[in-house]
């Protein structure tokens, strides 16, 4: 592996050695390999320059290129991690694996935590919710009276916001939490298991000598 | 009808939180 990849990083900047990134990670070397191959799907599919714009990733979930959607942009936000305005395929793997099955349950308590405090205060704020409320309600297409806003976040703060002071500080995150394990549930993703099976094509195009599984 | 969802249950449902569709080839 003297000249390791070396065509590969060229067409793929910030592409790290699977070996190392499966050590890092939930990941087998083959699904980091496999990742790879979603990786090159997404990260092609606007500009092919190795890397996932904000376009591209809102492609790949939403399958169009339609309106702005905050909490794509907050995902991506969080993916690109060296905040370039893209993502890597070190960012990519990295950040799905707080998504892995097997992945600490604090990890993706924290990664909730700072999905939710848009603006990095830490603490999630009542106006943060209300706006993230709101976008829903956009997105799909759902009307409620402002009141009935109001009053969902009265009842969801009454119970989060145990000091009462407007906001949600980390503790309390997780207090709430562990009383509602239903809001962790879009932390993982049961289709990381599988990532071999979904692109079996990385076999063929595998830089490891030996796979190690 | 009354709401009994709390907020986050609420923006949880959110299609861009929903991370699978990234593996939907």
């Amino acid at each position: 592996m003297g000249c390791f990849n070396s065509k590969v990083r060229k067409q793929f900047p910030g592409h790290e050695n699977p070996v190392i990134l499966a050590s890092q990670t939930a990941f087998s070397v083959s699904e980091v390999e496999a990742l790879f191959e979603l990786f090159k799907s997404i990260s092609s599919s606007v500009i092919d320059d190795g890397l996932i714009s904000k376009e591209e990733f809102q492609l790949a979930l939403f399958k169009n290129r339609k309106k702005e959607n905050l909490f794509a942009n907050r995902i991506f936000d969080l993916f690109d991690v060296k905040r370039k305005g893209v993502i890597d395929f070190g960012d990519f793997v990295r950040s799905l694996n707080v998504f892995h099955p097997n992945a600490p349950f604090e990890d993706k308590i924290e990664f909730s935590f700072r999905l939710y405090d848009m603006d990095s205060t830490g603490f999630i704020e009542r106006q943060e919710v209300k706006q993230m409320l709101i976008a829903l309600l956009c997105e799909s297409e759902m009307r409620l009276a402002d009141e009935t806003i109001e009053i969902i976040l009265d009842k969801t703060f009454l119970d989060a916001d145990v000091n009462q002071d407007g906001k949600i500080d980390k503790a309390e995150w997780l207090n709430f939490v562990s009383r509602n394990p239903s809001l962790m549930k879009i932390m993982t993703l049961t289709y990381l298991r599988d990532i071999t099976t979904t692109f079996p094509s990385f076999v063929f195009n595998s830089e490891v000598e030996e796979i190690a599984t | 009808r009354p709401v009994t969802m709390n907020a986050f249950e609420l923006i949880s449902h959110s299609q861009g939180l929903n991370l699978s569709n990234l593996f939907d080839k």
